[in-house]
């Protein structure tokens, strides 16, 4: 099973 | 003072159609080198990055600085009001809470002026990493269409592998499986028809179909539709817009548990 990444944890929010 | 003048008005018509399904509002950040807008999805899983260069418009002036927070849906039914050959002129003063949408005919015996309010908006920032990705994909923009819309039929996410032989995208669920595989293409009579793979490392990496069905909204803006993936980092899904500028998304891969 898989569950949905999200970008938060990619990108940083400034 | 705002002023941006384009002939072709319905380049503005498939940018809405292209992003008014992933986002409710947006912020326009318009400047002296253009248009931009960066936001990202109610779930924080997809962000539209769009980018209109000011040297694409016919006419373009902006004094100062301008954010513009718009509700889609209103400026979607706004530009449903003109006709695909009408000419375009968005306007706005400095520190408006208005920005009037211009339509003018070609022959410019009928002048419309759509007046919408403007709303503030929480501006939130995603500072994007430069990436190296390791298989950049070019392919015809209604073939990518076309395989995503085929592959959602069998289960809510499809797997997109590349290698130097090709590319694979393939899905399962309860009906079955289904897999379809892309080459290069050796020659093509046309540019836009070709199938080309740079890459330098095999990716595989499991994405949500029901965002790249978003993305794919924006096929009329563009013969061809280019694919960015590296391990473990979100896809890059871009358009190019004319000689004007790209619309990009960015999706957040899934994880196996």
């Amino acid at each position: 099973t898989t569950t949905q990444g999200r970008l938060d944890s990619f990108f940083k929010i400034s | 003072m705002f002023e941006a003048r384009l002939v072709q008005s319905s380049i503005l018509k498939k940018v809405l159609e292209a992003i008014k399904e992933l986002l409710n509002e947006a912020t326009f950040d318009c400047s002296d080198s253009g248009i931009q807008l960066q936001a990202m999805d109610n779930s924080h899983v997809s962000l539209v990055s769009l980018n209109l260069r000011s040297d694409g418009f016919d006419k373009y002036r902006c004094d100062r600085n301008l954010s513009m927070g718009i509700n889609l849906a209103s400026m979607s039914k706004i530009m449903k009001c003109a006709g695909n050959d009408d000419v375009l002129t968005m306007k706005a003063q400095d520190n408006a809470d208005l920005v009037t949408f211009m339509f003018e005919s070609q022959n410019q015996e009928k002048v419309m002026d759509y007046e919408m309010k403007l709303m503030n908006l929480d501006q939130e920032h995603l500072g994007i990493p430069e990436t190296d990705y390791s298989c950049v994909i070019k392919l015809p923009s209604q073939e990518f269409a076309r395989i995503v819309r085929d592959l959602s039929q069998f289960g809510e996410s499809v797997v997109i592998s590349c290698t130097k032989e090709g590319i694979k995208f393939s899905a399962g669920g309860d009906i079955g499986n289904a897999n379809i595989k892309l080459a290069q293409t050796s020659n093509v009579d046309k540019d836009e028809d070709a199938v080309t793979i740079e890459m330098q490392e095999p990716v595989s990496l499991t994405f949500a179909c029901r965002y790249l069905n978003s993305f794919a909204k924006a096929t009329p803006l563009s013969p061809q539709v280019q694919l960015s993936m590296s391990a473990d980092v979100p896809l890059v899904v871009e358009y190019k817009i004319g000689d004007i500028g790209h619309i990009r998304y960015y999706l957040a891969p899934k994880i196996e548990d």
